[in-house]
């Protein structure tokens, strides 16, 4: 007997999935040598890029460009470290206590000691052991990471109502995809919304990690990652 | 917003920022 067919998603969560950015690659700087410098260099211009894909991600999330321009970027100045850690976490899945930065930069814990990436090591594992526990899909890391950004929590916030609309309907998508694709398990909608403080926290250490990096000045860094450090 | 000159540019419109 054939098993039963899977019914389709839900238009968010497909739409979600068609917009999913590429893969960006780390390409250390051959001619650097290795070590910390190198490493957070390495990872400092990585996340500027990252940050200029994920805006233009933002924008296709549907209600997120109906926002005001002040309530967009507010969402995206709360909520950028959070999604960049759960992009590293979700491709870092497959892996066993390594952490894919990018698809060409994987660093076990050994390299991170050397690379000086320790403190940002142990902090994302937990993370990436929680989802690998719940068995996290693509639909739902997805799903996920657009109620992150439209949940950031930002004080500067001008129209509650809509932003509170955004997040209805992401978390009505999470429902119904939930619903349709795990009836066996009708509290998995719950638990992954019940990761997002984790998230929070293991971003809120990220950030504070490379803010005190920025402090030292010793990392060259990109205007728009300043930028966005800067507004935390 | 001119101190977050580049998030309001890359939201605004859809070209690249000058200074990446």
């Amino acid at each position: 007997i054939p098993p039963p067919a899977k019914k389709p998603l839900t238009k968010i969560v497909s739409h979600l999935l068609v917009v999913e950015p590429e893969k960006i690659y780390a390409m250390p700087d051959p001619t650097m040598p290795d070590g910390d410098v190198k490493a957070l260099t390495t990872l400092c211009d990585l996340a500027d890029r990252e940050l200029v894909v994920i805006i233009g991600w933002a924008k296709h999330i549907p209600g997120f460009s109906t926002l005001s321009l002040a309530d967009q970027m507010s969402l995206l100045q709360s909520a950028w470290m959070e999604i960049l850690v759960l992009s590293i976490v979700f491709r870092s899945l497959p892996c066993e206590d390594e952490i894919v930065y990018a698809e060409d930069y994987v660093v076990d814990e050994e390299q991170a000691r050397i690379s000086g990436l320790l403190d940002l090591h142990v902090a994302i594992l937990p993370l990436a052991r929680r989802y690998k526990k719940l068995r996290m899909e693509k639909e739902e890391f997805v799903s996920l990471k657009a109620i992150a950004l439209a949940n950031s929590d930002s004080m500067h916030i001008e129209n509650i109502e809509a932003v509170q609309r955004l997040q209805d309907s992401l978390h009505e998508a999470l429902q119904d995809f939930e619903g349709s694709q795990h009836p066996e398990d009708p509290r998995r909608a719950g638990k992954l919304l019940m990761t997002l403080p984790l998230l929070r926290q293991t971003a809120t250490k990220a950030v504070q990690h490379f803010y005190s990096i920025k402090m030292q000045g010793k990392i060259p860094m990109h205007k728009l990652f300043l930028e966005m450090l800067e507004a935390k | 917003k001119e101190k977050h000159k580049i998030l309001h540019q890359l939201l605004q419109n859809n070209t690249s920022p000058v200074d990446l």
